[in-house]
């Protein structure tokens, strides 16, 4: 069991930093077993660094930070255990402009193989997705269509 | 696997019959506020077995059932339903067949039916086949609105016992 | 006590709906006493009816809306009993740009006689602003500067 | 009464000294992730008096404290500083002044000072004269990021409670 632990805890951590550096244009992320030695019995630690910050304890960042730290750490999971489809719910609700089009152009780059759905109010996202689907309420009851792709966010 | 369809009636806001394509790669869904964006994803996870109505954001069963609008002269709804047709080439969902397709209804009394390629089956049926391919209800996959932080703040103890589930 | 409560609660009531309406273009907002011959024996209910919709209880309304009845609820409180100032953090992460206009707008409408200090990353919300202050790290440190009025978002 | 000038030296991510002159009206903050808008929030939060840690999104006083950066030659600071100036023409503060400053000091075991017009006073000589003005630090005005949506989802009887606070 230990060893089984250990050879995806090291391929989920190799993920983590890959992900969390394209997300953040060269940030630093790193998952750390409290016990090393005897794994289960400690916890998980997640420690980032943010381009020109000192690296620090996930808890003590930003929420923006945080929000780009939580899916880095989702999309390094999905990579070693593929699940089947991605419902994401205004995941970007907190990211600036810049964050925004970098989670864009991360899930553009690894949707091949997977399926995001994501619900989002930001232009930047949209602009780069595959497929787009307005939702909109008439005559009190919810409607979709499919949108053609170069259009701005139904507002 | 994938989703290649969501099909909804009188679940929440969907007063009529909505159909959805989805392919895979990246899909986008939006609209304006309150149009019906997350009724969609708890439209989602309610087929797929949801029990805890608090996680699609209603009290009780009925909540869950479209209660009508007398100015657009539609009625309350009895019955909401919602069918999801898996792509299953890959055969990763254990059925011997290109499309799956499960559906769940449920009444204001909070009574659900639950089907698998149209067939009447259990929950437990549907929960078994699908965990198989790493599909649940309350799965790490699905992020709900307002809880994109959730897994940074996470204890450490917790984040490991994440982990050791997903393992 | 309870004359003293009614006149308030009276009072915040009118400026709900008053403000409720604005922020929603024609949409109607109640505050209802569950047990109004006897006030303090039960609660307060929130109403909301977004055009187009039927009146319903605030809890069953989206994420977006409910910010919405918030703020209402907020600036209905603010009219009646004026803080002498206002820090927003971000409450206008899950509004539409539609919402976000109607927001902008209702907030420098209100804001003679009070003071809100409204962190954001939206354009609208900038682009109303009596004064801008933009906030960046150097060399691992925070600092601000005071922005011209007609500058883009800083990202 | 209104925020005039916020001095911040040494709170978390501001290892500078930073004054911001704020004017009545519509004032707007922006800036990128982690630039440290949220920051100025908990600095004025901190000021008022504010004894959980949690509420400043830290987990104990030295996190208040602005830890430096190897790479950019700053050091560790041992204590951290806010001073919030009042304009005070209308004397809703009970002080006969038309500028009135409270400022409020911390180190890294947690002892915190608080002055007032930069004479020292107790915590309850602050409190007790903002409260007043209807100023406290946890008061209904002051809305933390990701909690947009608490006024409305508060329970009936939690809204009453409140309203009886306010009149
Ligand atoms: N004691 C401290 N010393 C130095 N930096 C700190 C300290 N505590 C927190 N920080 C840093 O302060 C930075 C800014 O945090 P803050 O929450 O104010 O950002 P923000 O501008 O609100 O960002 P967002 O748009 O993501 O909400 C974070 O990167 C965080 O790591
Ligand atoms: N049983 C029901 N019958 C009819 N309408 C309902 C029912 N339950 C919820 N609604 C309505 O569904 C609407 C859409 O809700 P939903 O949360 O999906 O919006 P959304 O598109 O995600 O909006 P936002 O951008 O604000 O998050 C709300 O206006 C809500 O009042
Ligand atoms: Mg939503
Ligand atoms: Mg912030």
């Amino acid at each position: 069991k230990q060893e089984h632990f250990m050879k995806a805890f090291n391929e989920v951590c190799e993920n983590f930093s890959t992900i969390f550096a394209k997300l953040t244009g060269g940030g630093e992320g790193r998952l750390e077993l409290q016990k090393p030695e005897n794994p289960f019995s400690g916890g998980v630690d997640l420690y980032v660094q943010f381009p020109g910050k000192p690296m620090r304890l996930v808890a003590g960042a930003s929420g923006g930070e945080r929000s780009v730290a939580a899916i880095a750490y989702l999309l390094s999971i999905q990579k070693f255990l593929k699940a089947p489809f991605y419902l994401f719910d205004e995941i970007d609700a907190h990211l600036d402009d810049l964050n925004v089009l970098k989670l864009a152009e991360t899930l553009k780059e690894n949707s091949d193989g997977a399926q995001f759905i994501v619900v989002t109010l930001k232009d930047a996202m949209v602009q780069n997705a595959e497929r787009i689907y307005g939702v909109f309420n008439q005559g009190g009851s919810s409607r979709v269509i499919a949108l053609p792709l170069k259009l701005e966010v139904v507002s | 696997v994938y989703i290649k369809k969501i099909m909804i009636k009188n679940f929440k806001s969907f007063g009529n019959l909505v159909k959805l394509n989805f392919e895979p790669g990246f899909n986008i869904v939006t609209g304006p506020n309150g149009s019906g964006k997350s009724n969609i994803i708890d439209a989602v996870q309610f087929v797929l077995g949801e029990l805890h109505t608090r996680r699609m954001r209603v009290s009780d069963h009925s909540g869950l059932i479209y209660d009508g609008n007398e100015e657009g002269g539609s009625q309350k709804a009895s019955v909401a339903q919602v069918t999801l047709t898996f792509e299953n080439t890959d055969r990763n969902l254990a059925i011997d067949k290109n499309l799956v397709s499960i559906s769940r209804k449920v009444d204001r009394q909070g009574n659900s039916q639950y089907y698998l390629n149209g067939k009447r089956v259990s929950r437990r049926a549907i929960l078994d086949m699908l965990e198989m391919a790493g599909i649940s209800p309350g799965g790490y996959n699905i992020v709900l609105q307002g809880t994109a932080t959730r897994l940074s703040d996470l204890t450490p103890q917790e984040r490991m016992k994440a982990f050791e589930d997903l393992i």
